[in-house]
Parts: structure tokens; C-alpha cells; sequence
């Protein structure tokens, strides 16, 4: 089972 | 004031219907250099990313930087009235409270003229900042928008699996599965039919099938589509403007 990453797991809020 | 004039209106069409599916309303940001928009889907996986570049433009002045918060949803209707070989024109004042759209006819001596309300939009940006690429493939876009729909009657996961000399898009769901793979192609009389693949390490990523439908979206907006992939991070689908780019970043599907 692959589970769904979000973006704010790779690129810090500005 | 802010003043923008396209030479056709498809142009401003196409990437409003590449994006309104996947974020409602965004900021567009507009300096002296041209317009910007950075949104983020409401499941917050697929991030968009719009530069239209002054040059892009048969006329540009933008005095401030002004941000105008746009419903794309009201502004495809709107821009749905103009033909696509129409100029359009988009304004807006300093403060203003509405962007003002005008298509003309190339033709016929007519002149539309229509308001968009715009709206006070409070959104998160992420700092994407310059990534590290493992692997580039550059390819039509309309192959690749036939390999997301074939992939996706399979699963709601597609895997793209990146070695030296082939791309391996790959699906496997309860109803059986499906590969296609791509290699590099030189093809000197239709250039946009070549595929390109650069690699310093091999991948292999998995990312959801819907959003990539929303990425396809884009379609239209050029005959390429480059795609960076890097290990353990989002992909990035890059679809160029004759000045100017949209990318969508797309947050990968990881083992548990």
C-alpha cells in the first residue's frame, strides 16, 4: 500500500 | 495600473482550463517583469506553479506590483464569451475591486467588454526554490496524456521507473496491469516528436493517477512536456509558454 504525500512534507511554508 | 494585451485569446483560455479544476481561486501576481500565480489544490498533493512572462504579451505595463485574487471559475465563464483569435485585454487599477476584460474582434468592428469581481485570497505559499533533478524526460505531451488516461483504467497509482535508456510508466490494480515504456528518439523533421530522457541516477516514483488527469489538463498549452523526477520528492510537469512556463509539482505516493 503506498500512502500520499503532500507537498508541505517536502517544501517549507514560506 | 496594470495593462496586459494578448495576441489571442486562446492563450489566457488554455491555461485557465489547465488549472481551474485543481484550484478554484489563486492569486495572480503581477509586476513590471509580468504575471505570476503560485496555488496549491485543496488536497494540498499538486502545487501550480504560472509564469507568463511580459514578453508573452503584444503590450505589458504593469506601474505596482498589484496581486489580483481571481475565481478562475468566473474567469473561464468570462473568457468563454471571447472567440480564441480575439485580442483580449485584462486590466485592473492599483486598488482595484475588479479585473477588467475586453476581447476584440480581429474582423468585425466589435469591441466586448466585461468586470470580474476579484477576491481577498489569504494563502499559504511554499518555498519550492531551485530542486536537484535526477532524471529529465522531455516527450509530446499528447503521449503522455494518453499514457495517464490508458494507465489510469488500472489503478489510481501510476509508477514511473527511469533507467539510462527508457522510461517505464507502470500500473497495477485488481483488474490486471499495464506498462508502457518510452526511449529516446531523434526525430529531425518533426522535432516535437522527439523523446528525450536524461538521467544521473534511476528513478522510481509512484504518484496518484487523478491528479495526473488534472495535470493533463495542460495539454494544449504545448507540444512537449518535460518531466523532473528526483528521488524520495515531488515530480515536476513542465509545460512551456511562448514566454514564460505552468508547472504543476506533484507530491509522490510512498511505501508504507
Amino acid at each position: 500500500f503506498k500512502k500520499q504525500k503532500i507537498l508541505s512534507d517536502f517544501f517549507p511554508t514560506k | 495600473m496594470l495593462e496586459g494585451k494578448f495576441e489571442e485569446a486562446s492563450l489566457l483560455k488554455k491555461i485557465v482550463e489547465a488549472m481551474k479544476d485543481c484550484v478554484s481561486s489563486c492569486n495572480f501576481n503581477c509586476t513590471e517583469n509580468g504575471i505570476s500565480v503560485q496555488a496549491v489544490d485543496n488536497s494540498r498533493v499538486l502545487l501550480i506553479s504560472l509564469l507568463i512572462e511580459k514578453d508573452t504579451f503584444e503590450e505589458y505595463r504593469c506601474d505596482r506590483n498589484i496581486t489580483l485574487g481571481v475565481g478562475l471559475g468566473s474567469l473561464s465563464k468570462i473568457i468563454g464569451n471571447g472567440a480564441n483569435s480575439d485580442y483580449l485585454t485584462i486590466s485592473a487599477d492599483d486598488d482595484a475591486d475588479k479585473l477588467n476584460i475586453i476581447f476584440e474582434d480581429k474582423v468585425k468592428d466589435k469591441i466586448s467588454e466585461y468586470n470580474l469581481k476579484l477576491l481577498d485570497i489569504d494563502a499559504d505559499l511554499l518555498d519550492v526554490g531551485p530542486m536537484d533533478t535526477d532524471a529529465t524526460i522531455t516527450l509530446p505531451s499528447a503521449d503522455f496524456a494518453k499514457i495517464c488516461k490508458d494507465m489510469k483504467v488500472l489503478s489510481e497509482s501510476l509508477q514511473i521507473i527511469v533507467t539510462k535508456d527508457s522510461a517505464l510508466f507502470q500500473s497495477v490494480g485488481d483488474i490486471g496491469t499495464g506498462n508502457i515504456v518510452i526511449r529516446p528518439k531523434t526525430d529531425i523533421d518533426h522535432p516535437e516528436e522527439s523523446v528525450t530522457i536524461s538521467l544521473d541516477k534511476p528513478i522510481d516514483l509512484s504518484f496518484g493517477s487523478k491528479y495526473l488527469s488534472d495535470i493533463i489538463k495542460a495539454t494544449s498549452l504545448s507540444q512537449k512536456v518535460t518531466i523532473k523526477l528526483t528521488d524520495q520528492s515531488p515530480g515536476v510537469f513542465e509545460y512551456k509558454l511562448p514566454s514564460g512556463y505552468l508547472r504543476f509539482y506533484l507530491a509522490p505516493k510512498f511505501d508504507e
